[in-house]
């Protein structure tokens, strides 16, 4: 039997918010160690890769590995049927057809639980090559989200440069050109609001707005967000979750034809 | 003109 309780049911439901849109639908891997996600988008540019350790639930269980085939857009549409305050558990029996989630209030004077099907999904996993990244930048997770907002009217594509002084969003288009540069924040005294720019080799890399625009759903779930960049790869954009995990996205760059 | 790359260019299926 598969069963994973988590005091902080809000997390749950932010992840789904931060995934149901650029995926319809993706298998949730349960192992001793925790929960794994892997998808890509219809379009094969980006991909999800989702972390949730055992040792962050306030209990876990997994008796046998367990890979659940689920409906993204159902699974958002249950979440959304949690309180923010509830205690969420995901349950389902080995080999079963069915998951189980159930929401308990605060006062647990409210249970609720939704039983869904799962499918039957053979997506191909990727395998993710561990890379030492020429540029890293950590900066808040609202600023990146302000930033693409702001560009991503000035033009569909977003070139992202970085190089020691700091980092230069841009954008071109029909209405003109936009240019946000962050410089490296000189006195970190508050890690959460700094930009935080490791680089070894300068690096400028274009990539689709819309994409972005997808990943900064994640922006609730953590205060910062962490870019890593290296020629000719794809982007990853990490939002990290507290205490429990991470969830990436990666990003295929656009090139010159 | 921009091309967007795919994903499969640069990780292999497993």
């Amino acid at each position: 039997m598969f069963e994973a309780r988590l005091l902080r049911g809000s997390i749950l439901k932010k992840v789904l918010e931060a995934i149901k849109d650029l995926l319809t639908q993706a298998t949730f891997d349960c192992d001793d160690s925790g929960i794994q996600l892997q998808a890509m988008d219809n379009s094969h540019v980006s991909l999800v890769s989702l972390q949730l350790r055992a040792d962050g639930f306030d209990k876990y269980r997994c008796d046998r590995n367990i890979s659940m085939g689920m409906n993204l857009n159902s699974v958002a549409k249950i979440l959304k049927c949690a309180g923010d305050k509830d205690t969420v558990t995901m349950k389902a029996q080995d080999n079963a057809d069915t998951v189980t989630f159930v929401f308990e209030s605060p006062n647990q004077e409210k249970v609720s639980d939704y039983e869904m099907k799962l499918m039957n999904l053979d997506l191909e996993h990727l395998g993710i090559p561990e890379t030492e990244y020429s540029c890293t930048i950590r900066m808040p997770s609202a600023e990146f989200a302000r930033i693409c907002r702001d560009l991503s009217q000035f033009g569909d594509s977003m070139v992202i440069a970085c190089t020691k002084e700091g980092v230069k969003f841009s954008a071109t288009g029909e209405i003109g050109s936009a240019n946000i540069k962050l410089a490296q924040t000189a006195s970190v005294d508050k890690e959460e609001e700094a930009v935080i720019i490791e680089m070894d080799e300068p690096v400028t890399l274009t990539f689709a707005c819309q994409y972005l625009n997808y990943f900064t759903k994640a922006t609730s779930l953590s205060p910062q967000v962490q870019l890593s960049m290296s020629a000719d790869v794809p982007l990853v954009v990490e939002y990290r979750i507290q205490d429990i995990g991470h969830i990436r996205y990666y990003l295929a760059p656009k090139i010159e034809d | 003109p921009l091309k967007q790359t795919k994903l499969a260019a640069y990780f292999t299926p497993t």
